[in-house]
């Protein structure tokens, strides 16, 4: 899951 | 945030407020593509499903509340209340053409083979190419209303700016997200001759009126 930048834009 | 993104969030904003005002004043939806705006709603409602259990921040999730309810306010305004006005024979896009390969490469292309991941990816995909519908509907009525060539305007750069938030992003933060810029990259080339139509001609003062 490092991968997967994190989420936080809409 | 920085100020790309801020600046794209507000440019999306207008454009969502920029369509209700047109439908509310002129109480017509004549020009706008009903089923772009359903895939506008399956964007959203694919992409914030963790609207609940990941909480960023108040702006991250006023923003994500009200994208998902002026987008379903608009589709009640287009398919009930403003129904008379509602143009379906000239928004005839297929949009199976377009949820059937989305679907399958979010299946195939994402970043983690989970779920949300999945759904998350086909909400990126969706985006980039749901707003066919629209600009296929301007093409066949061969024109578009001031106010609805702002509202693509408004629309097209928001993501455009994104663009500029990824860039800045990976130099400032190391951020990258390959899918996000790709179908970035496919959206906003998709307004590019909506773009310059609306240079060359609304910022004249002139109506868009593409050779039928």
């Amino acid at each position: 899951d490092e991968f997967a930048p994190k989420k936080d834009e809409l | 945030m920085n100020i790309f993104r801020l600046c794209g969030d507000m440019s999306h904003l207008a454009a969502i407020i920029i369509l209700l005002l047109k439908m509310w004043k002129t109480r017509s939806v004549a020009g706008i593509s009903g089923k772009s705006q359903i895939l506008f709603a399956t964007v959203f409602t694919a992409r914030y499903l963790d609207l609940f259990t990941s909480f960023i921040s108040i702006y991250n999730t006023c923003m994500k509340v009200f994208f998902i309810g002026t987008v379903y306010f608009t589709i009640y305004l287009i398919y009930m209340k403003f129904k008379a006005t509602y143009d379906s024979n000239h928004d005839s896009f297929r949009v199976e053409f377009l949820i059937v390969p989305v679907g399958g490469l979010a299946f195939l292309v994402n970043h983690e083979f989970a779920p949300l991941e999945i759904i998350w990816t086909f909400s990126i995909y969706l985006e980039s190419v749901a707003i066919l519908p629209q600009l296929f509907m301007i093409s066949k009525t061969g024109e578009a209303e001031t106010i609805t060539s702002h509202y693509l305007f408004a629309l097209g750069s928001y993501r455009a700016l994104y663009l500029c938030n990824w860039i800045y992003r990976y130099y400032a933060e190391g951020f990258f997200d390959l899918i996000a810029v790709v179908a970035g990259v496919v959206q906003t080339i998709l307004y590019c001759d909506f773009f310059y139509l609306y240079i060359t001609k609304v910022m004249k003062g002139k109506k868009i009126s593409l050779p039928a």
